[in-house]
């Protein structure tokens, strides 16, 4: 998987998202903000305004402050898997928080929608996520497809 | 004419389809 292509279609999936700040790209995504309101729109019961008002939203410009967000955002996902999805992911490699933060890597941030991604496909109101992949370009389905899959093997 | 590409294309959305409506089925693995 060309996880360069991975991150820049993901990106492209996170339009089907109505989001009120910038996201269009990985270092609009690096503060973490765009993606903590992603997984309250997928999971609002999980990911609630109480969860969502420990993501800091005002002036996070420096790294610090960015991983401290991206790190609330990866324990959340990976409890949710376990707590609400009864999915343990074994052997995926974990996006590193700190190379988003710090750098706005592109590897690790599509590591990170790949993982947001599984939490879409896979919550209760699934049927609505995967239609909005369905109506998507071709070469972005391609790309979630994959992405899916290698997630379905790490379950 | 490229009925090879054509095909190709078909083959491609229809593989497509049928992974996502393979998930749309899929049980959720939540517990209860």
């Amino acid at each position: 998987m060309d996880r360069e292509v991975l991150c820049e279609s993901l990106i492209v999936w996170l339009e089907t998202f109505n989001l009120d700040v910038p996201h269009g790209n990985a270092e609009e995504l690096s503060d973490g903000i765009a993606m903590s309101k992603v997984l309250h729109q997928i999971a609002p019961d999980y990911f609630t305004d109480s969860w969502l008002s420990r993501v800091k939203t005002e002036d996070v410009t420096n790294w610090r402050l960015k991983v401290s967000n991206l790190k609330k955002i990866l324990k959340g996902i990976l409890e949710y898997n376990i707590e609400i999805l009864g999915i343990q992911i074994h052997d995926f490699q974990m996006p590193d928080v700190n190379a988003i933060g710090e750098s706005s890597n592109h590897i690790e941030l599509g590591r990170l929608l790949q993982l947001i991604l599984g939490c879409a496909v896979n919550c209760t109101e699934k049927q609505e996520y995967i239609q909005r992949i369905m109506s998507m370009e071709e070469s972005v389905q391609h790309a979630v497809m994959t992405a899916i899959q290698e997630l379905m093997t790490k379950e | 004419e490229n009925k090879a590409g054509a095909g190709g294309a078909a083959t491609s959305e229809g593989m497509l389809a049928n992974f996502f409506n393979s998930l749309l089925n899929k049980k959720s693995g939540a517990p209860g």
